[in-house]
């Protein structure tokens, strides 16, 4: 049970690292926890999840994880 | 396709580039053609023309790093992100930067200097990232023939957007991706893989597994590296868990994702077709009777798996002994107790026992569309 627990965070991270990275997530560096619905991360994730063809789901669910450890170009997907 | 906002374009057709330095992991002569060859798919299909110079400032300049190089995107070591370019502009405007922290190849292996080269000079170009999943510029990488970099049409619309067509009196054209719910989409063949139906159009796979509403769109080379485009026909030998995939007259056999070492193999010895026989159009296996069936043409065959022979009395006329499909099949694929015959954006639902056709559907409407 502990290790799934950590398996959460590493994929929470993983989440906040891309979004930020390539959705232009802003979080002033503040760790994402799993809140409900309506904040930033979720309207992020299913931009990036509906740009890759995804299930938009708002969630990090397996194929949006899947698709986020792709090795990938560095130039953001939105542009700044 | 997506230019990058605020347009940024070069104002010039003639470009230039310098390598500024050389990665270790190939020959320099192969650095320097990989990135030839990558110009070369954007300058095919647009008035730009690129030229390498050792004096001078270039207009682009590709160098490679290890993580932080100090342009505020820090590079990552192994995977994760293997490139990136800068829009078009002075200065670092344009340039393309390679993370030595990969594994740069000239082959299949992880990854090719040429495929990523291509996806980075369109930014250096102007252009941003395509959502089109055959697309050159979408973003992840995808192993795709590293012979050929083929820009799909999407790929030259974007290019044609910013600068307009090239001086060629033809004007390349790329492939388009399937969309599952195109009213004019027709298939190159179909099969069922242990439990789920595929189906095959150009380079790509459409995925149907009976869990999911929507289709899966992706390049056939996602799942078997080595099996070229435009596959024929596939049929799935069930009690084997083999699938296999014909293009011309050779095929290729596969277990799940692995394709099996040997193959491709000629038809011609191991089905005993004759000569006349260039191609196989659908084909599909009984896994009671153990017997398969191959359309080719007008006509059909009957292969006994199990005595691994071609019955005799073969080929026969598929209007005689299917009716009501037509003489001619794209696809072929057996569910429950009836065989679904795909000719063109039609689809005949077929009831062997009764020998009629009980429904005719539109080719997607495993889609939910």
């Amino acid at each position: 049970f502990p290790a799934h627990l950590e398996t959460e965070q590493q994929d929470l991270e993983i989440v906040q690292n891309y979004l930020e990275k390539f959705y232009d997530l802003k979080t002033e560096g503040v760790k994402i926890s799993k809140k409900k619905d309506s904040s930033p991360v979720v309207e992020k994730l299913k931009k990036m999840q509906k740009f890759f063809g995804l299930k938009v789901t708002g969630k990090p669910d397996l194929e949006t994880l899947k698709m986020m450890k792709n090795p990938r170009c560095g130039v953001p997907d939105v542009s700044k | 396709f997506a230019i990058t906002e605020g347009n940024p374009k070069w104002e010039k057709k003639n470009l230039t580039y310098s390598i500024e330095n050389y990665t270790p992991d190939l020959a320099k002569e192969d650095v320097d053609n990989a990135i030839r060859k990558a110009f070369k798919v954007w300058s095919d299909v647009s008035p730009l023309t690129f030229t390498k110079i050792s004096q001078g400032e270039a207009d682009i300049k590709i160098s490679f790093y290890y993580g932080d190089h100090y342009d505020n995107s820090p590079f990552d070591g192994p995977n994760g992100i293997l490139a990136h370019a800068f829009q078009p502009g002075p200065g670092i405007g344009g340039d393309a930067h390679f993370d030595e922290g990969e594994e740069w190849t000239k082959d299949h292996r992880n990854y090719n200097l040429y495929r990523v080269a291509a996806h980075e000079f369109g930014h250096s170009l102007g252009l941003s990232h395509s959502s089109d999943i055959g697309a050159l510029m979408f973003p992840s990488y995808g192993f795709s023939d590293t012979n050929d970099i083929q820009l799909s049409q999407d790929d030259i619309n974007g290019i044609q957007a910013i600068y307009g067509p090239g001086n060629n009196p033809i004007q390349p054209t790329g492939p388009t991706t399937p969309h599952a719910c195109d009213r004019k989409l027709t298939f190159d063949a179909a099969t069922t893989i242990r439990g789920e139906k595929i189906f095959f159009k150009d380079r790509f796979y459409l995925r149907k597994n009976p869990y999911d509403s929507e289709a899966e769109v992706n390049f056939i080379s996602l799942f078997w590296p080595s099996l070229p485009s435009g596959i024929e026909a596939a049929y799935e030998d069930a009690e084997r868990d083999l699938v296999k995939f014909f293009k011309g007259n050779k095929y290729w056999v596969t277990q799940g994702q692995y394709v099996l070492p040997g193959y491709p193999k000629s038809i011609y010895s191991t089905f005993g077709f004759p000569a006349t026989v260039k191609k196989i159009d659908a084909a599909f296996s009984d896994g009671y009777t153990g017997k398969t069936y191959f359309f080719v043409e007008n006509k059909y065959w009957r292969y006994n798996e199990r005595r691994r022979s071609m019955d005799a009395g073969y080929p026969k006329l598929i209007t005689n002994d299917f009716p009501g499909i037509g003489s001619k099949v794209d696809a072929v694929i057996n569910d429950n107790e009836f065989l679904y015959f795909f000719s063109r954006t039609r689809q005949f639902k077929f009831e062997p026992q009764n020998k009629r056709v009980v429904a005719v559907l539109k080719a997607n409407s495993w889609f939910n569309c």
